[in-house]
This record gives C-alpha cells, structure tokens and sequence, in this order.
C-alpha cells in the first residue's frame, strides 16, 4: 500500500517546495502512475529484443533479472523473449546466494547476464531489498552473482 | 543561474538526518511545448564523486520513479504510513551508486507540459528522445558527472525506456566529441517482446494454479499474441481469467496480501 502513502507525502505543499517540484502549478494532482498517458500511449515498440543485439554489439553491458512470483510481467515471458537472442552460455544455469541462502538462479550469456530472484514480486527491490541490492553490487561489478 | 546549487534539497519534511547530497529540479527538454522533465538526484552515501551515475525508470507507461523507485524500492527513504515523514531504506542502491530518478515522459509525477496534447499523443519514441535531452542538458547542468561511468536501469515497462535511451545515446555519441560515458543497462520484470511477454505470463499463469487447464487452452488457442491490440473474444477470455479465476490476489506479487 506504500504508494498511497506517497501520494499524500508528495501533494504536500512544503514537500514539494522543498523538491522545487511543481513550481509552475500543474493542474492536476501528483499521482503515482497517469491514467491520461497509460490510455493515450501511441507508439510501442513490438519487440525491444533488437535493440538487445544492439547494444551487446556496442558492448554496453545488458543485465535482465525478474521476480519469480510477479503474474504481470513474469519470468516466463522473460525466458521465452530472451531465448529469442540465442546467445551462448558462458556460466551455465546455477543458484546465487545472498546472506547464505538462494537468492535466485541466473544464466551468463555472451553479453548478456539473466538472473531471477526469489520470491520477489514485479517490484523487486521492494519484496527482496537485500537480494536486490546484491543484484545491484554484481551487476555494477560486472561480474557473475556469488555461487556461494 | 540554473546550476545544480539551485537544486539543492536542503531537507524533506520529516527526513531523518543523512550524509549525503541531494538535488532535484527541472530540466527543458523542448521549450517550443514546453515539457520539462522533473528529476531527484540522490548522490551516494558513500565516497560518492568516485560512485557510478545511476538512473532508474519506472514503466506503466505513465508511472513515476520518484512513487515506486525512489520511494518504494531503491531510494534512501521510504515514506511512513501516516506520510507525515521519512524513515531510511537501509538496503538503499545510494550506498553503492550515485541514484538519478527521472519522472519520464513529461505527465508522468511532476514532469509537465504546457501542451496539453502532449499527454494524448506521447509514445516510445517521444519518451526516448525527450529523456536523451534530458541527460545530456542535465549533464551541462552537473558538469562534475560528465565523464563518470553511467547506468542505466528500471523496471516494468521501462524495459522498453531503458534500451531505448541506451540506443539514443549511443546515436548520440557518434555524432558529439564529448560521448556519455554509458556502461550498461539491467531491467528488472522488464517489457521485452509482445508475442513472448504474452506467451509467457499466460502460461505463468495456468503454471502456477491461477487459471483453470481450458481457461489456458481456450486463450492459446484463441489469442494472436502477435497482435498489439487482442480480438474482443480474447480481451473476454483475459477478463474471465482476471475476473473468475484470479480471485483478490496481488498480481505484482502472487503470495502476497493484497492492499485492499
């Protein structure tokens, strides 16, 4: 329910104040998601997978990582879109740990590191912060999630 | 006039005493329309001008990253449920990474336009090009990141955002003798692909007990997942599925209490 909190945390005048924020008197309240733009979103790419091969070329690096127990946007779909790229493995599947417990399973690609985390909802950092935040540290590092 | 020093928080209400710096403010990304895109830059808590430059977006599209992002997820504080104040995140991203939330595209949060078609018309395309302007005016703004290593992260339908800013500034470096130092990319429960996307969150569902075994054969059997807008006749299987067989579950997270 965190959100509504910060739907009235934000509309606080003296919080905006203090964030500079709506200065100019926007004619509508700050909410956290705009159903004006969600309904009259024009153009969406089909598919972002090219763009993927793209910056793997570019040698940019491409970390994709999902909560297991989301239903929106779940691992699944992640798995079935990312088999697409057909990428050799360099680390095969295996669990990762954080704090001595698995934090999820991940899957080093050729430019490409896929992790999941367990138990972690669509709002990953939210459901699992310390998982996440180990998540942040490897993929900052650029190097494989701890096997132990 | 319009550096960083005018953006400089001074304190939240109701913010816990921290050690680290924090701006936020407004940058012009089209003046003709007049859309200005609202950001929170919270620098590290820790050695923070040799910490990478991190931005993290949110999807929906229309979701803000200073709602889930910053206040629900990564950012150093969280708000209290009586949104009286602030206490401290202590599995903050900011111990590791200097963290910049951008309200993209303008309509989102405190991000604006003095257009109102802005807000009927806006897409992929707009949000990509606007949030390039966005960093390479905010980089004129915050001289001191212009070279630091640069990130770029979110979630949801910000794996369309993510990759897609990537492209513009690599486009954008081809063409300037002073490149934005971009090192990577990660998305989390990311948008990706139409067809796979939809393939998969049904056979999630139908995997993990939420629908019934000819709920999932009629919507495999019925649904083009090709397609970016479904058949009326899929649209009501999806809200049978939604209506009669999800029951009060939190979608975001399965096992989960709903917020009711």
């Amino acid at each position: 329910c965190t959100e509504k909190y910060a739907e009235i945390y934000y509309n606080r005048p003296d919080v905006q104040k203090a964030l500079h924020a709506n200065t100019t008197g926007i004619p509508y309240k700050w909410t956290a998601c705009s159903e004006v733009l969600n309904r009259n979103w024009n153009d969406t790419d089909v598919s972002v997978l090219p763009i993927y091969r793209q910056l793997m070329a570019n040698r940019i690096r491409v970390w994709v990582f999902s909560g297991d127990v989301d239903s929106v946007v779940p691992v699944t779909a992640t798995r079935y879109a990312l088999a697409q790229l057909k990428v050799a493995t360099k680390i095969p599947w295996y669990p990762w740990y954080v704090k001595n417990q698995v934090g999820g399973w991940t899957e080093v690609y050729e430019g490409l590191t896929f992790a999941t985390v367990r138990g972690a909802g669509h709002e990953v950092p939210l459901f699992k912060p310390r998982a996440a935040l180990q998540l942040f540290k490897s993929f900052l590092s650029g190097s494989p999630l701890p096997k132990s | 006039k319009g550096g960083e020093e005018e953006d400089r928080i001074l304190e939240l209400p109701g913010q816990p005493k921290v050690s680290f710096q924090q701006f936020s403010g407004y940058v012009t990304v089209n003046k003709v329309a007049g859309r200005a895109l609202f950001y929170w830059l919270t620098e590290s808590s820790q050695n923070s001008l040799r910490k990478p430059l991190v931005i993290w977006l949110n999807g929906g599209p229309g979701c803000s990253s200073v709602a889930y992002g910053a206040s629900e997820e990564i950012g150093p504080f969280r708000v209290n449920r009586s949104a009286s104040g602030l206490y401290i995140n202590k599995f903050s991203w900011n111990s590791l990474a200097n963290l910049l939330f951008l309200e993209t595209p303008a309509g989102v949060g405190f991000s604006y336009t003095n257009r109102s078609s802005d807000l009927h018309d806006t897409g992929d395309r707009r949000t990509a090009k606007d949030s390039l302007e966005f960093v390479v005016q905010w980089l004129e703004r915050f001289p001191r990141y212009k070279n630091r290593e640069l990130y770029i992260t979110g979630e949801s339908y910000a794996g369309h955002y993510v990759p897609q800013l990537a492209r513009e500034i690599i486009t954008y470096n081809t063409n300037t003798k002073y490149p934005i130092n971009l090192k990577g990319i990660m998305v989390g429960n990311a948008v990706t692909d139409n067809y796979y996307d939809n393939l998969g969150t049904v056979t999630y569902w139908w995997s993990h007990a939420m629908i019934s075994d000819q709920t999932y054969r009629q919507l495999i059997s019925t649904c083009d997942f090709h397609r970016q807008k479904e058949s009326d006749e899929c649209e009501s299987l999806y809200s049978y599925a939604m209506d009669q067989e999800f029951g009060n579950i939190d979608q975001y997270n399965i096992y989960a209490p709903p917020c009711n």
